[in-house]
């Protein structure tokens, strides 16, 4: 910029504002901090008083997880505003320039919370020398204080009936932090307006229930969350498919959940591990009639598995046995799943149906770094 | 890694470096199989497109190209839907490569853990990496070894954060063996029974590891997600 340092280049991301060009580098930028969301102000500058060029960077500090625990013990009132106001400064969105603390703030904060660092051996950290800071009121600097209803616990808080701020994760676990105890009250799941797992008694936050991944040990927080026809079936992501596209080697949920574990091998009595495809939602055989070993070597490595060691046809006793045979022209299909070359079969002439044994993947293993005889 | 020692060619086969202009090495990774490798979801932030990126393999001095070296194109990225970079949960991604690699002693896939295997406290596991040492940035691979602990006792030394199922920490007390800044995305692997190496974990986060140490590392529980990792690499592979 031609009259203040700017933010680093883009490094071409999409990100950059399009018309940011040399004169308008605002060096304002929105509070992001988790810890410091509640402040009387919402834009920042960077590098901020302990020089941290990023909030990234400030958000993995040392200072970010220090000044937290030391507010727990209530060593001064506005402790937590005044780690902000060095953590993320006021930015003044019309001159662009960031705004201190008063010294005042500093030297109270310093005062009455360094001898309690000094007890667990920490120190104060060293970037905050009070003596940068202005004077309030001196030759009309602005410089922060804090007000009556400036926040003393951040978003990372939970604030005790007395007033004191613990850590939100020490809220209901177990062990009363606060000295009153409120935060081991009102521990239900619906209290804190959260939803609870019928079995685990977890509690979930809204946005994950029916969001497609089970979070309670039973599931429950993925059920009953739309409601199929009967010839329909239930994606992960709860659509609703047709149940003949189930397995029909073409992709109908958005989250291709229909296609999941179409393949397996089914363990019987005598330990023979059959060919089975889930076709329609329906355990189905394969007919071994015209099966090549290719097709064995697709149907393992469809699983995610190594080589065929085995493939064998064994007679089908039952006799209402439903069948998937390979389609006619199985041969001219390339690229795709094993079971989209199969098609329901009337019958299979040889009533052979495939036991298959596929090696593990190699791996794991590191030749190089064998011990050498010498 | 802080704390652990130069590595030598051919010890970690799986691990990979991720790499995009002008940076070079941004954060490690994991060879799964021939195409599908892993890493962390926060190595991509603010640039998720996959032709920004390359992944090198069989190296073990960044700075010396080897003659096991094989350096393959990204041509996916998949991050975690939930992964959240606010509480740095869910941080896992897989990369699909541009082509095969070659199998060879140096460049290896590393076992993934079977859903229902999960490491028991005060297990020891190897972690590696070409990340910060607490002084120095280094050319060649590190490895060190971390002994597994409990997500209770590891929350106590995380007030900020909230440590889920879907992590694993490891390292001591002191945090004289830990990861750093340039280690995530890498492994956290224990050798099995016969001698077979399973991933469990990838470098995810952690204190600050330039100074004042303190505490365990974090890592991103793969026996948690191998199901999400095996489903991704089918629906890349047979249903595009």
């Amino acid at each position: 910029c031609l009259y203040n340092s700017c933010l680093g280049s883009c490094d071409g991301s999409s990100l950059c504002d399009t018309n940011n060009n040399l004169n308008n580098c605002s060096q304002c930028e929105p509070i992001t901090l988790e810890l410091c969301m509640n402040l009387p102000y919402d834009y920042t500058y960077y590098p901020n008083y302990l020089g941290h060029r990023t909030q990234k960077e400030a958000s993995i500090s040392w200072e970010s997880s220090l000044f937290p625990a030391l507010v727990q013990t209530n060593c001064y009132k506005y402790l937590m505003f005044f780690a902000c106001t060095i953590l993320v400064p006021k930015c003044d969105m019309n001159t662009s320039q960031r705004i201190p603390p008063c010294r005042a703030l500093c030297e109270h904060s310093k005062e009455r919370c360094e001898s309690v660092l000094g007890i667990v051996g920490l120190q104060w950290p060293e970037d905050t020398d009070c003596n940068q800071f202005p004077e309030e009121n001196s030759d009309n600097q602005t410089c922060l204080m804090p007000n009556e209803d400036v926040e003393e616990c951040s978003p990372s808080h939970f604030k005790c009936g007395s007033g004191r701020c613990v850590l939100a994760s020490r809220r209901c676990n177990g062990e009363p932090d606060c000295d009153d105890d409120s935060d081991e009250e009102n521990c239900g799941c619906e209290e804190r307006n959260l939803w609870e797992c019928p079995t685990d008694k977890q509690c979930l936050q809204h946005t994950v229930i029916c969001d497609g991944f089970p979070d309670c040990s039973d599931h429950m927080d993925e059920k009953n969350c739309s409601f199929c026809q009967d010839d329909e079936l239930e994606c992960a992501n709860h659509e609703c498919v047709s149940r003949d596209q189930w397995c029909d080697g073409e992709a109908h949920c958005l989250d291709s959940s229909d296609e999941w574990d179409c393949v397996t091998l089914s363990k019987n009595v005598d330990s023979f591990s059959f060919l089975t495809v889930y076709r329609s939602a329906t355990e189905h055989l394969v007919c071994g009639d015209d099966w090549q070993e290719t097709l064995s070597q697709l149907a393992c490595k469809q699983m995610g598995l190594g080589e065929p060691s085995m493939t064998e046809l064994i007679q089908e006793q039952k006799q209402d046995q439903e069948w998937l045979i390979l389609h006619s022209n199985w041969r001219i299909f390339n690229g795709t799943t094993l079971h989209e070359l199969l098609v329901k079969g009337p019958s299979c002439h040889s009533r052979s149906k495939i036991s298959l044994l596929c090696s593990k993947q190699d791996c794991g293993r590191r030749p190089a770094a064998r011990m050498n005889k010498r | 890694i802080l704390g652990g020692r130069t590595s030598r060619p051919g010890r970690w086969p799986w691990q990979c470096s991720l790499q995009s202009e002008p940076s070079g090495h941004v954060c490690g990774c994991v060879l799964i199989a021939k195409k599908w490798v892993l890493t962390v979801a926060h190595c991509f932030e603010g640039r998720e497109t996959a032709a920004a990126w390359k992944v090198v393999f069989g190296i073990n001095n960044l700075d010396h190209p080897s003659s096991y070296m094989q350096t393959r194109l990204v041509k996916t990225i998949i991050l975690h839907p939930r992964y959240s970079r606010a509480v740095v949960d869910y941080d896992i991604s897989i990369v699909e490569l541009g082509e095969d690699i070659s199998e060879t002693s140096y460049v290896r896939p590393v076992c993934l853990p079977s859903m229902l295997q999960s490491l028991e406290p005060d297990t020891y596991c190897y972690i590696t990496g070409w990340g910060h040492m607490g002084h120095k940035m280094p050319f060649k691979l590190q490895e060190g070894e971390v002994r597994v602990i409990s997500l209770e006792q590891c929350q106590s030394y995380f007030d900020m954060k909230t440590i889920t199922t879907r992590m694993i920490c490891a390292g001591y007390e002191s945090g004289t063996v830990d990861s750093c800044m340039g280690d995530s995305g890498g492994p956290l692997v224990c050798e099995q029974p016969g001698g077979q190496w399973t991933l469990f974990g990838l470098t995810s986060w952690g204190s600050v590891c330039f100074s004042k140490v303190l505490g365990p590392g974090v890592y991103s529980n793969v026996s948690y997600f191998v199901e999400w990792i095996e489903r991704q690499i089918y629906i890349h592979t047979f249903l595009v």
